[in-house]
């Protein structure tokens, strides 16, 4: 996923954390993930930011995940409801 | 917006501030919070009455790390604050990260504004993802804050619009309201528009375009001395003779000076008042002699004026007034005295009045006195004003300066033999 999205490891660890505990991401088994899984999670985190919807974990999108923020979920309904089954 | 399916099934919420942040003074912690659920019971029915003691729908708390609600703060940038949607127990709590830099400016993150946004998910709001909505995930400070259609619509799709009701909070002139206003009565003030007094923006005081039709000489602001001094809605109001002067961060509203016994009706008129200050429950009261006056907005509150006495005030008249946020106190100045009461528990604490030189630098026989936005005190007397700290309490340094130039919009220093030239 790193080599398609094009960047480093660490940076898309970093990325996948942020979109589970906001809920654009379930919080199931990361290698059962897809890759195009990841990019509308991606596209959909652009959205809410303002960003242009590229699908990529680019400067603009990492710079996003590092704004002070509100810590509610964006997506309600994926993140919570997983934690509430575990 | 996007609904998260909760919502409250009644419209008379209760509040509770369990903590304050030492960041700020507890004066102006209680202040945000309460401006910040107005931003949402102007548009919608809803209404929002502070509690100081029990269970409250929505408890308001400064958390830091791990904080037993599965949800841990992460230390100061990122995220900075959460709260929960409605339901019992702990829907509609907030907790703000005790971690972060809590300001009322620009700087670190605005209370008023954060406090905003969490309130939305408290009535059950999640995050909107149209780009600049004040529910929007991303803190950004805004100049001035203001819901935007998409907050609006989604939080009257809960509760609905405003329904008719009395005004709580808005500080309305008297002269928008009466139809039968006339500008050249001659109570009216001489200095003020041909036009009636404009109403000003509610919450949205410091960006107000100066209006074409305001006259081109603006009113002497440059006051030899002053009668009361209040912060009412973040506000400065400046009381002088029968008038009243009110400013927003570059200066004087238009239409202002006005009246007070016009804006405030029920006071005395033609004449001036002693002292002034917002009450925790943000109802102003007005001293005259040894009356008080109560009032919501401005709207007198029933069974008013009352004798001082009532405050334990066994004096003829008060100087000044005002609620010092150092420890949410109300303080009454009288010449070299001064008395600390509890406006909660309505009782003056034991051991008062004692003496002003308590507050060392502090003058005697006081004009006015105020807690700033900043959270600092400031003392008034004739044309000079004092900075007090409240750590090491004392007047600091470079203290007294000018008021009328540093607070009343006058350019001139006044103070030396011919000042009023």
């Amino acid at each position: 996923a790193a080599s398609i999205l094009n960047v480093t490891n660490a940076d898309l660890s970093k990325g996948v954390d942020y979109l589970m505990k906001f809920g654009y991401l379930k919080q199931d088994d990361r290698k059962m993930r897809t890759g195009e899984e990841l990019r509308e999670a991606i596209m959909t985190m652009q959205r809410f930011g303002g960003l242009d919807e590229t699908g990529q974990l680019d400067a603009d999108t990492l710079q996003l995940m590092q704004t002070p923020r509100c810590g509610v979920a964006d997506i309600i309904g994926t993140a919570e409801t997983t934690r509430r089954k575990r | 917006y996007a609904l998260v399916g909760y919502y409250w099934q009644k419209k008379n919420l209760t509040y509770r501030i369990v903590r304050t942040t030492p960041q700020l003074s507890p004066y102006v912690v209680h202040d945000a919070i309460r401006r910040a659920f107005n931003v949402w019971s102007d548009v919608t029915p809803l209404t929002f009455t502070e509690k100081f003691h029990g269970e409250a729908d929505i408890m308001i708390d400064f958390l830091w790390g791990f904080h037993g609600d599965g949800n841990p703060f992460d230390g100061p940038g990122n995220t900075l604050a959460h709260a929960f949607f409605p339901g019992p127990r702990r829907g509609g709590d907030t907790h703000f990260d005790e971690e972060e830099k809590w300001t009322m400016t620009k700087e670190g993150a605005n209370l008023f504004q954060v406090a905003t946004h969490e309130f939305g998910h408290a009535l059950g709001l999640g995050h909107s993802s149209e780009h600049n909505t004040i529910m929007g995930p991303f803190y950004r400070y805004r100049d001035p804050l203001q819901l935007t259609e998409d907050d609006i619509r989604g939080i009257q799709q809960l509760y609905g619009a405003p329904e008719e009701r009395r005004p709580k909070q808005p500080l309305t002139p008297v002269a928008t309201q009466k139809p039968n206003f006339q500008p050249n009565h001659p109570e009216h003030v001489p200095n003020t528009p041909e036009r009636p007094p404009q109403r000003p923006p509610v919450h949205t005081p410091d960006r107000r375009p100066h209006t074409p039709n305001h006259p081109a000489t603006p009113p002497d602001t440059c006051f030899p001395s002053i009668d009361a001094v209040a912060v009412i809605r973040s506000e400065l109001f400046v009381f002088k003779d029968r008038h009243f002067y009110r400013y927003h961060d570059k200066g004087l509203y238009p239409g202002y000076p006005a009246m007070t016994s016009r804006f405030w009706r029920s006071l005395p008129r033609g004449t001036h008042v002693d002292a002034v200050y917002e009450r925790y429950d943000g109802k102003i009261v007005f001293f005259k002699d040894a009356q008080y006056w109560v009032f919501d907005g401005n709207y007198l509150e029933s069974s008013y004026p009352r004798p001082i006495r009532d405050y334990g005030l066994h004096v003829q008249s008060v100087d000044a007034a005002f609620v010092w946020g150092h420890n949410g106190k109300t303080y009454f100045f009288k010449g070299n005295r001064y008395w600390r009461y509890d406006d909660i528990e309505k009782k003056m604490d034991r051991g008062y009045p004692k003496n002003i030189d308590r507050w060392e630098g502090v003058p005697n026989n006081l004009d006015g006195i105020m807690q700033w936005t900043d959270g600092l005190t400031y003392f008034f007397k004739g044309t000079k004003y004092w900075r007090f700290n409240d750590i090491t309490m004392r007047v600091e340094e470079g203290y007294p300066r000018s008021a009328p130039h540093d607070w009343f919009g006058c350019r001139k220093v006044l103070g030396t033999p011919n000042d009023r030239d």
